[in-house]
C-alpha cells in the first residue's frame, strides 16, 4: 500500500519572492 | 503567476494512507486542520500560508478546469491557479473542499464540500524564503 507525505496533498501557492 | 498543478493526483482517493510528519498515519479522508499545523510545525523546510479565495471561473481552455484565484500570506499575494473541478483543496476548520464537490465524491469518493469565495485554504511555502 503506498503512503503519501502529508505535504503532497497542500499545493505550493507560496510566490518565488514576496518583497 | 499560474501554475498548472499535475491532473488529479492518486492521494486524493478515499482511503489512501497519509503520513503526518510526526510519522502518524491517516485516511485522506480523516485529516483535520491541526494535521497539517502540526506538521508544518515540526517541518523543518515548509510552513503553512492562508490562501484566501478571491475568485473562481470557469477556465477559457478546457470546460473540466477552473481558474481559482487566491490572496496568499499575510502578504496577500495574488495566485491563480489552474485546476481540475473536482481537484480538491483543504479549508481551514472545514475540510476537502472543490469547484464541483459532486465530481470529487463521485471520482475519489472524497467526502468535500463546495469552495467558495472566501473560504481560506491551507497552502504551503518555504521557511526560509522572506
Amino acid at each position: 500500500v503506498p503512503v503519501f507525505p502529508w505535504h503532497s496533498l497542500v499545493p505550493f501557492l507560496a510566490p518565488t519572492q514576496s518583497d | 503567476s499560474t501554475v498548472l498543478p499535475p491532473s488529479l493526483p492518486p492521494y486524493f482517493i478515499r482511503g489512501s494512507i497519509i503520513q503526518l510528519a510526526d510519522g502518524e498515519l491517516k485516511r485522506v479522508e480523516d485529516l483535520k486542520t491541526e494535521d497539517f499545523i502540526q506538521s508544518a510545525e515540526i517541518s523543518s523546510e515548509l510552513k503553512i500560508d492562508s490562501s484566501t479565495v478571491e475568485r473562481i471561473e470557469r477556465s477559457h481552455t478546457s470546460p473540466n478546469f477552473a481558474v481559482v484565484q487566491f490572496s496568499v500570506g499575510e502578504h496577500r499575494t495574488q495566485v491563480s491557479v489552474e485546476v481540475l473541478l473536482e481537484y480538491p483543496f483543504f479549508v481551514f476548520g472545514q475540510g476537502w473542499s472543490s469547484c464541483c464537490p459532486d465530481r470529487t465524491t463521485q471520482l475519489l469518493e472524497l467526502p468535500c464540500t463546495k469552495l467558495s469565495v472566501g473560504d481560506v485554504c491551507i497552502s504551503l511555502t518555504l521557511k526560509n524564503l522572506k
